[in-house]
């Protein structure tokens, strides 16, 4: 009998359901279920939690219209860098990524330091020459940008200079 | 952020979760999705959970792996543990969203922010997608 279920998240965005245009709206939805598709295409065959999680993650991460991979969002320094965890609940492995920049998919890269090292985390460049190193897909870090969230990094900074902070202590690390 | 949890036909749970972080981060900043029992867990015995919002406060509370120390040792159902977390998460200033599977199968969300993007699919025939 099947019996699985699968939920997923697109974040929070700053932009609530009334903020929207109906175009971005439906954008957003599509992009959801296309990740459910995904996921649900691995379970309803009988596959792995773990090979649907992934399935699921990688299209939201391929998707720009999402704060993960392709449509991240930008350092203060104007960098794309990407984390990443996944953890498998039959023995509780689990592989995490930090700060890669070239990767094009970081939950992919998490799944390797879980299955094909004996780490739990790996981060910044080290992090993304083992991903290389295990074939996963590299890109040109400006495959991760887009122009609104280059746009919001300057709003932001240009908030910090007239004080209309949107977070008065700049609490980002 | 972007995450998933999910149980398959076999019992077994996961979970998965990815960012680009905050807007302006600067120092190296790192929030909780990858930290492994802040942003995301999973452990057959309890739940499998992804988050996205204040990494800092998903980080000092470990919510993903307090929710399922709930449902493992507390015996509380996805939607009691997730919400009870989340609670802590907001009286401490915090702000943002989980979601849980449970090894029976059973799911729950639940955020206090603007613009939780979020979607259910189950063998039941559920599918769907909402914003906040």
């Amino acid at each position: 009998m099947q019996n699985w279920t699968l939920v997923i998240h697109g974040g929070a965005g700053a932009m609530a359901r009334g903020t929207m245009t109906p175009e971005r709206d439906a954008a957003q939805r599509a992009g959801l279920a296309a990740a459910l598709e995904a996921g649900k295409a691995v379970l309803a065959s009988g596959g792995a939690a773990l090979d649907a999680v992934e399935a699921a993650v990688k299209v939201l991460e391929d998707n720009p219209g999402f704060n993960a991979g392709r449509g991240a969002v930008f350092t203060y320094e104007g960098v794309n860098e990407l984390d990443a965890a996944i953890m498998d609940g039959r023995n509780r492995a689990a592989g995490a990524v930090t700060g890669l920049t070239r990767t094009r998919n970081p939950i992919s890269a998490a799944r390797a330091v879980m299955e094909k090292s004996p780490h739990v985390m790996l981060q910044a460049p080290g992090a993304d020459r083992f991903a290389r190193e295990r074939g996963l897909d590299q890109v040109d870090p400006s495959y991760f940008r887009t122009e609104e969230r280059w746009q919001q990094l300057q709003t932001m900074k240009e908030n910090t200079k007239t004080g209309a902070v949107f977070d008065a202590d700049m609490k980002y690390g | 952020t972007v995450g998933a949890a999910a149980k398959d036909m076999h019992g077994n749970l996961a979970a998965a979760t990815s960012t680009g972080g905050l807007t302006g981060k600067r120092w190296g900043r790192v929030g909780d999705s990858p930290v492994i029992g802040a942003g995301t867990y999973a452990d057959n015995r309890g739940c499998a959970v992804s988050a996205t919002g204040s990494g800092e406060f998903y980080i000092r509370i470990g919510v993903a792996h307090e929710i399922c120390a709930r449902m493992r040792f507390g015996k509380e159902d996805a939607q009691t543990a997730t919400d009870a977390v989340q609670d802590e998460v907001k009286a401490l200033g915090g702000a943002g969203g989980v979601i849980a599977v449970a090894p029976d199968g059973t799911s729950a969300f639940s955020f206090n922010t603007p613009g939780m993007y979020r979607g259910r699919a189950t063998s039941g025939g559920d599918f769907a997608v909402h914003i906040y």
